[in-house]
């Protein structure tokens, strides 16, 4: 996280982190048995990771008390149409993890809501993104065993776009922006997820309560002005997500 | 050496002389026993008598005897002017036997060649109660009524008596024996009429266990009494009453005893007089009821049905436990009760009691829990209300779920619904929030 805070305990307490062969992301609670988190995470080189290679972490903001208490995953899940070999598209990032055991919620494992199908970005609505990957502390990026977050703003799609479309036009890879994904952050930069973060939630929060906008999916560079972070649109997702819970 | 068999009594036959009808030889002696059957006579019938005629039959003659008696000598023909002809009477033997002789010297006349006889017999049933009272001083054959049958006769009395074992002479009838019927009237031989005397009669009224013996006595009560300074003694006529582990009792005078409730299902009468005195004897009507079982009483949280004012041999009585409650006996629960009123005036069975059902501990409740609103225990009627472990879970579909102790044991919410609540997840609802006031 660029920008951000430290969270307080029991703050986010959807917040998981996950260590994937030894790469570290994000990821929310959605249900009792199931974690919702970013493709990318799970599948590495085009191949869908084990599930024994997953290491799940939650209910704690320090990294080195989370370690403790891993829990493990009965099954992944990973969005059909995801199909990013080279990296280079990130539509359809979005992946479901299924626990082995069910977890009992307290104040510092909740699960966060789903989107209604079809809600509304409201461009401008600060979001909360979260989660222990690269953060910025004296111009110097390190990676923080603290969970982070900061507050950014959804923005507009062609804005967005746009950003996208200058980004390709000087530098190779830059992936594409599709209707699944929308960004957040500020034009002026300094406030952003970053590597590491990813799969880690984007929140809303409508009467009082906190709703899984968006997965922590891409960006060029982090905190960057003119850039911003791209997340997954969850809303575009929920058929996938309850059919996959119901069906397993 | 070989016995010979008695000839088999006939019923009837022919005897003929020798040679008949030719002429019969001089120089004979023949000799016929006919028999019948016991309590038969022989009837004799000539059908040709044919014998030198002579004086007395004293050359020639057939002679009939019975057990040595000579019935007749016969000699002679039908028109002849002496010898002894027969006839055409028969002759009855006053037996079942009877010895026909016939004998010829050694002459017959020349002129005249005599046939000899021939003759019929048959058995004839002897009327024996039409006979005279033998001679031996026995008396008549049958003391009251005689009967004559084929062969022989039976003897029989007139109402009131009956035949004793030798089956010839009657006594005054007892009219006693076993009375094992719900109700019956008995009375003493003769009654109302005295008597004869030396009466000795046993009455044994004997019904089914579970039933009572009641004797009323009628008023017409005469029993001969001794007066004595403790009132009336009945030492020669009386009227034993036995009743099974109590102390006889001896009835007499001429006051009628009443009612007498014995309380018991057999009762034994004895009833005796003397040769001599008068007692113009009783009667009575028994009738039975059947034994009293206790009333039950009640049993708490139940009810007794039928509920009667007295319970008697056989009745049943039912316990039902009011809604909420369950039959228990011996410390185990029974599906239902009855009990029935045995032969000994008590119950085959104790009453249960009821006991309050519980429907067990509430299902329990993943992430919630439940309390008891009203009630413990899990009785019957108690209350209890589910929660979730709030605020991380809450109710899927109510927020006060409260269920029930039914009475058919299981916990039922409002809707009658059996199944369980379940508590869902509340989500994005951080217990803190990220706040801060720096702007």
């Amino acid at each position: 996280i660029i920008g951000g805070s430290e969270a307080p305990e029991n703050t986010i307490p959807w917040q998981v982190m996950l260590s994937v062969d030894g790469g570290r992301g994000g990821g929310m609670v959605i249900a009792d048995r199931w974690i919702m988190t970013a493709a990318h995470n799970l599948v590495h080189d085009g191949n869908p990771a084990s599930k024994d290679t997953v290491r799940i972490y939650m209910g704690l903001t320090d990294v080195k008390s989370l370690l403790g208490s891993p829990v493990y995953a009965a099954s992944i899940h990973i969005h059909p149409e995801y199909n990013n070999p080279n990296l280079l598209d990130y539509n359809n990032d979005i992946a479901l993890i299924k626990l082995q055991d069910q977890i009992t919620f307290n104040s510092s494992i909740m699960p966060i809501c789903l989107p209604a199908e079809g809600a509304t970005y409201v461009t401008g609505e600060m979001g909360l993104v979260s989660g222990f990957g690269i953060t910025e502390t004296n111009n110097r990026r390190i990676l923080t065993n603290k969970l982070k977050y900061v507050q950014v703003p959804v923005v507009e799609q062609a804005i967005c776009s746009n950003s996208v479309a200058l980004l390709k036009r000087n530098r190779d890879n830059v992936p594409d922006l599709t209707n699944n994904m929308f960004c957040a952050g500020v034009p002026e930069g300094k406030k952003d997820s970053c590597q590491g973060d990813s799969g880690g939630p984007y929140a809303l929060r409508h009467d009082g309560q906190f709703w899984a906008a968006g997965i922590v999916s891409w960006g060029v560079d982090c905190g960057k002005q003119g850039t911003y972070g791209v997340y997954t649109r969850v809303a575009n997702y929920v058929g996938w997500i309850n059919t996959t819970m119901q069906e397993n | 050496s070989w016995r010979l068999p008695e000839p088999e009594p006939v019923m009837h036959g022919a005897v003929q002389s020798p040679n008949y009808p030719q002429p019969y030889s001089p120089n004979l002696q023949e000799q016929w026993d006919l028999s019948v059957p016991e309590g038969y006579q022989i009837r004799l019938t000539f059908t040709h008598l044919d014998i030198e005629a002579s004086a007395g039959c004293y050359y020639d003659s057939l002679t009939v005897l019975y057990d040595a008696k000579i019935l007749g000598k016969f000699c002679g023909h039908e028109n002849s002017a002496d010898g002894h002809h027969p006839g055409t009477q028969p002759i009855l033997s006053p037996g079942n036997t009877l010895t026909l002789i016939f004998q010829s010297d050694d002459s017959n006349p020349e002129r005249h060649q005599n046939v000899g006889f021939s003759a019929q017999y048959q058995a004839i049933d002897r009327d024996e109660c039409s006979e005279p009272e033998p001679d031996d001083g026995s008396g008549p054959l049958c003391s009251q009524i005689c009967l004559n049958t084929l062969g022989s006769y039976v003897c029989s009395c007139h109402h009131g008596y009956e035949l004793r074992p030798d089956q010839r002479s009657c006594m005054s009838s007892c009219g006693g024996g076993i009375f094992d019927e719900p109700e019956g009237y008995l009375f003493s031989p003769g009654y109302p009429n005295p008597p004869p005397h030396a009466v000795s009669c046993q009455y044994i009224i004997s019904v089914e266990a579970g039933f009572t013996v009641s004797l009323n006595f009628t008023d017409n009560f005469h029993i001969e009494s001794v007066d004595t300074e403790q009132g009336p003694n009945c030492i020669h006529h009386w009227l034993e009453v036995t009743i099974p582990e109590r102390e006889p009792i001896k009835l007499c005078g001429g006051k009628s005893p009443g009612l007498i409730a014995t309380n018991s299902n057999t009762v034994t009468l004895d009833y005796h007089t003397d040769d001599e005195g008068q007692s113009r004897g009783w009667s009575l009507d028994y009738s039975t009821n059947r034994v009293k079982c206790p009333i039950p009483g009640d049993v708490a949280m139940g009810r007794v049905t039928p509920i009667l004012t007295e319970y008697f041999y056989r009745d049943y009585i039912f316990v039902r436990c009011d809604q909420g409650y369950k039959l228990m006996m011996d410390g185990e629960e029974i599906t239902s009760f009855s009990t029935m009123c045995q032969n000994n005036g008590q119950w085959h069975l104790p009453l249960p009691e009821c006991h309050i059902i519980d429907c067990g501990e509430p299902e329990p409740l993943l992430n919630g829990r439940w309390v008891f609103l009203s009630g413990f225990d899990n009785q019957y009627l108690s209350v209890v209300q589910y929660h979730c472990n709030e605020p991380f879970y809450t109710l899927l579909g109510g927020i006060n779920v409260m269920f029930t102790c039914e009475a058919d044991r299981k916990w039922r919410s409002n809707n009658d619904i059996v199944i369980n609540p379940i508590c869902i997840p509340v989500c994005g609802q951080p217990t803190k929030l990220l706040t801060g006031y720096q702007r």
